[in-house]
């Protein structure tokens, strides 16, 4: 299957918010949301990794940096209803994607992306792929760089 | 903005791979998705949460099912080569998909989904985002039944 990577992009000024230790019950990721639209916070990514053993998941998302104070307090209110065992916040990060079709497989490009980051001394926070898209959350000191190396080793014009 | 959701997709016969513990040092994901593209393994998603305050990310992706055992030997490989704590391997796992566009604040769709899910006792382990697309990892067991919800709560055509 032909991999084309048809492009890159960059969303700066991002913050990101962790609800750690989120009790892993039915309905509890639709009412950190419902809160969360209800009080017209614009979300970019959301992320979710489970924890079965501890019966446990971790919520991350991203947000306009402008938008970080109020997500954060929106979180704590729903960290106290909800039995989340804390709300971490980081307001510096923001977001690189490589964009393409036929990415159903990803590591090939995934591991060339990553790569790429690597040998520009970026250290990655954040993976999120889908099928024409993989993203990373970096530190916003080290967007500019991060765009230009995908910009390079994937051969893309500026 | 009009969000327009398009339609629901189901993958079904996943296995997800969850690297615990993985140091959070800059190339690591890199020689991870290296090893595994070398393997030939299809990764479907690809989901790093990072917990900066322990410098440590933890990276769950999907497979075939078919290709469960051999990704997780690849990982245990891993895991003994880069100090990563643990591998865990989930072998019944289904993705249910939201396609549309305009969902760029993703809350508002986000938590239509999640309830429909809530309201059909179905358990969301994990959570993917992108600009078109909005994914859940559920039980194998449970994957009929969070399609069928969300063609009903959404109004899609079969
Ligand atoms: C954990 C892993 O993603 C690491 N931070 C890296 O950049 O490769
Ligand atoms: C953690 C949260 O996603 C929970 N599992 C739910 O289904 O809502």
């Amino acid at each position: 299957e032909e991999i084309v990577v048809r492009g890159a992009a960059l969303k700066r000024d991002l913050a990101r918010v962790v609800l750690r230790g989120v009790p892993n019950k039915m309905g509890v990721a639709a009412q950190v949301f419902a809160r969360i639209a209800k009080h017209n916070i614009m979300v970019d990514d959301i992320i979710q990794n489970v924890y079965r053993e501890h019966n446990i998941a971790n919520i991350g998302f991203t947000t306009n940096a402008s938008e970080a104070m109020e997500a954060q307090a929106v979180c704590d209110d729903l960290a106290r209803e909800l039995g989340i065992e804390s709300v971490e916040l980081d307001e510096k990060v923001a977001k690189v994607s490589v964009v393409g079709i036929g990415m159903k497989t990803h590591s090939g490009v995934a591991a060339k992306m990553f790569n790429a980051l690597a040998e520009a001394k970026v250290n990655i926070e954040n993976i999120s792929t889908s099928e024409i898209v993989i993203s990373c959350i970096v530190r916003l000191d080290d967007a500019e760089k991060a765009l230009q190396t995908i910009h390079d080793v994937f051969e893309l014009d500026k």
